[in-house]
């Protein structure tokens, strides 16, 4: 399995460097940075490195989305924007490894769009801890625009029976709904923080879900009749983790902002936990502006 | 004692001699830019950004008499007392960084997922001696 490949490709590394090398013991390979700049520190290693397998190249949509948060978190010279909304220090985007074609009990009544999705997080270290997770659906603009379109989302949590099936059964389920303009998006991102807090808490390596979502053009807050569905040439959603990592090489916002402030530190009431990808500035509570005036 | 001994105690010319061993290097420590592309290190395939990088670096020499010229504690002094007084064979304090900023690095991971970081301690800020 990749998991076990990548340890013994650890141990690998270890035993051909020398000991002043050596990664420190316990600290798993996922760090991005550091095995490659331990690999160029010792010469000779210098053209296996080059001649390494080649990477699997991510989806183009999602590359975007990912660079666009990049500028959105970092300055032109790639420091971290000081700006204090946001507690992750890494973001991690995974795209679905596989599809299970349904079988006849799996698929609910009148259920269309039913994708059966399987998410790998080999990738998250036992140090980085989820703050959020937010599916991230790409639509095509196919769609009229200026047209008020309203999405449901329904979620089921797979766990594998031992009945021998190669696709596992549902086992518990949420629905989200959510209505926006489809001429401003070109990104849908579903919390399911709380759906997914207890799966991935428990160091699950392998999230196996089934996402039904459909889309109605109308919006039902605005007593307009939600007319045929929109055929939406939907991408399969990626899963997208906001984490903090606590790791000696991860930068920690808070300590190096408690380090600079001479004032203490007086508890303020933080509006929003994350900086939001899509751009939308954080709208300011009642409760943050009554604080802002008192300052003011 | 002994340097007192030594000082000139009439002609001024004889006094700025004397002093000129406090003054500081003419190349003195200090931060020198470096900037390097990930592509120069074959790295561009799979760092997607920054596509530049300024680690910087601490580059010079450190004057005998350190104090808060470079923010060094008094160890940085007694280290240099050692090395000209008692033992030579302990090295001079070094030049070197002193404080840091952090870089944001997005990354493609062998499974194909892409990682977002921010790592600690990327880009010298600041020198010091000791």
């Amino acid at each position: 399995s990749p998991r076990s490949r990548a340890h013994v490709a650890s141990e690998d590394t270890n035993s051909e460097l020398s000991p002043l090398l050596w990664l420190p013991k316990g600290v798993r390979r996922g760090y991005a940075l550091l095995p490659p700049l331990l690999k160029v520190l010792s010469d000779q290693e210098h053209q296996v490195w080059t001649s390494e397998a080649p990477r699997l190249q991510p989806d183009s949509r999602a590359l975007r989305y990912m660079k666009r948060l990049y500028k959105m978190s970092a300055t032109k010279e790639g420091i971290p924007k000081a700006n204090k909304s946001h507690l992750y220090n890494t973001v991690r985007l995974f795209a679905p490894c596989s599809e299970c074609k349904q079988g006849p009990r799996d698929l609910m009544k009148g259920d269309i769009h039913l994708v059966d999705l399987l998410f790998n997080l080999d990738r998250v270290t036992g140090l980085e801890h989820l703050l959020k997770s937010v599916l991230l659906y790409s639509f095509d603009t196919s769609v009229p625009i200026s047209s008020s379109v309203t999405c449901t989302c329904h979620l089921f949590v797979k766990e594998h029976d031992f009945s021998g099936q190669v696709c596992p059964s549902a086992s518990h389920a949420v629905a989200f709904s959510l209505h926006f303009e489809v001429r401003k998006r070109k990104w849908v991102e579903i919390d399911v923080t709380s759906f997914l807090q207890p799966l991935i808490a428990t160091n699950r390596r392998n999230i196996h879900m089934a996402v039904n979502f459909t889309c109605l053009m109308g919006d039902p807050h605005q007593s307009t009749n939600l007319e045929n569905p929109v055929n939406m040439a939907l991408v399969p959603p990626s899963l997208l983790l906001y984490l903090n990592d606590t790791s000696e090489q991860a930068y920690h916002r808070w300590n190096s902002l408690q380090h600079r402030r001479k004032i203490p530190v007086r508890p303020r009431q933080r509006n929003s936990l994350l900086l939001d990808p899509s751009g939308d500035k954080g709208k300011e509570t009642s409760q943050g502006k009554r604080a802002s005036r008192r300052r003011r | 004692d002994e340097n007192t001994k030594e000082a000139p105690a009439t002609s001024p010319a004889d006094l700025s001699e004397y002093f000129k061993q406090f003054v500081f290097p003419q190349n003195e420590c200090e931060l020198h830019n470096f900037r390097l592309s990930f592509s120069q290190l074959k790295w561009d395939k799979w760092i997607i950004a920054p596509h530049r990088y300024s680690p910087q670096y601490c580059k010079g020499d450190c004057p005998r008499v350190i104090r808060h010229r470079y923010g060094s504690p008094v160890h940085t002094m007694v280290q240099n007392i050692i090395y000209e007084k008692l033992d030579p064979s302990v090295p001079k304090p070094s030049c070197v960084p002193a404080e840091y900023s952090p870089l944001s690095v997005l990354t493609i991971e062998p499974d194909g997922s892409i990682v977002y970081k921010e790592y600690e301690d990327m880009i010298a800020t600041k020198c010091t001696c000791r």
